[in-house]
């Protein structure tokens, strides 16, 4: 664990912290697309797999349980209790042109080819175009509130922050990951555009809007 | 190659 790990975990945290207390206390789900929730719940829930063969650390199985707890409880209230504010014409991207290609993806590269590492592979593969939907709404309404701009850096932050790791664990511990940096990598720059918008407007006080 | 598969990470 070095400082640039810890930083990323916490901002993947404040992340679905504040997605979650965006809906409830709004009781609206508006703005978020549910494409995007549902592909983080595949994520968490075909990474953390090991949760049940594989132990880690206390923290590592707290966040686990944590991120799958709360993915589900995301698609619960957008889903379930707060349907009627769901955004749903604005959420049209298609899932399968993600959901397809990732999976031969990870069936050809992949460190081990067993059901577990493949299930991995495939979570690591699919975080990094996960946020695409809702990039993709945002791009589709022209604006997000300041809230969905928060969480979206918070979610982008996280990634960003585990290159840092990666290098610092390359260079300190020798580790080196192909497959988990090259989709950081990817994930990363799909938010290059939105930390952009966000330093330059909502950082100072603006609302996040496109130019038409 | 380290111990990319013991994926200690989240």
């Amino acid at each position: 664990m070095n400082i640039f790990r810890l930083a990323g975990d916490i901002a993947h945290l404040l992340a679905v912290i504040i997605l979650l207390l965006k809906i409830w206390k709004s009781r609206s789900c508006a703005g978020i697309s549910g494409r995007s929730q549902l592909l983080f719940a595949i994520v968490y829930t075909t990474r953390y797999l090991d949760l049940l063969t594989n132990f880690v650390s206390i923290y590592n199985s707290v966040m686990k349980v944590v991120f799958i707890a709360a993915s589900y409880a995301t698609l619960y209230l957008m889903y379930m209790k707060f349907k009627a504010t769901y955004d749903h014409n604005h959420d049209t991207f298609r899932i399968e042109f993600l959901l397809i290609p990732v999976t031969a993806l990870a069936l050809l590269v992949n460190h081990e080819f067993s059901v577990l590492e493949i299930l991995w592979t495939f979570s690591i593969y699919l975080e990094s175009v996960a946020i695409l939907p809702q990039l993709f709404m945002v791009s589709k309404t022209g604006e997000a509130e300041s809230i969905t701009s928060h969480y979206l850096f918070a979610l982008g932050s996280y990634r960003a922050l585990y290159l840092l790791n990666w290098i610092y664990r390359y260079y300190f511990e020798g580790f080196f990951d192909p497959i988990a940096v090259v989709a950081g990598v990817v994930q990363t720059v799909l938010y290059c555009d939105f930390f952009y918008l966000y330093i330059t407007k909502v950082l100072k006080g603006k609302k996040l809007s496109l130019p038409a | 190659y380290g111990n990319e598969h013991e994926h200690d990470e989240l």
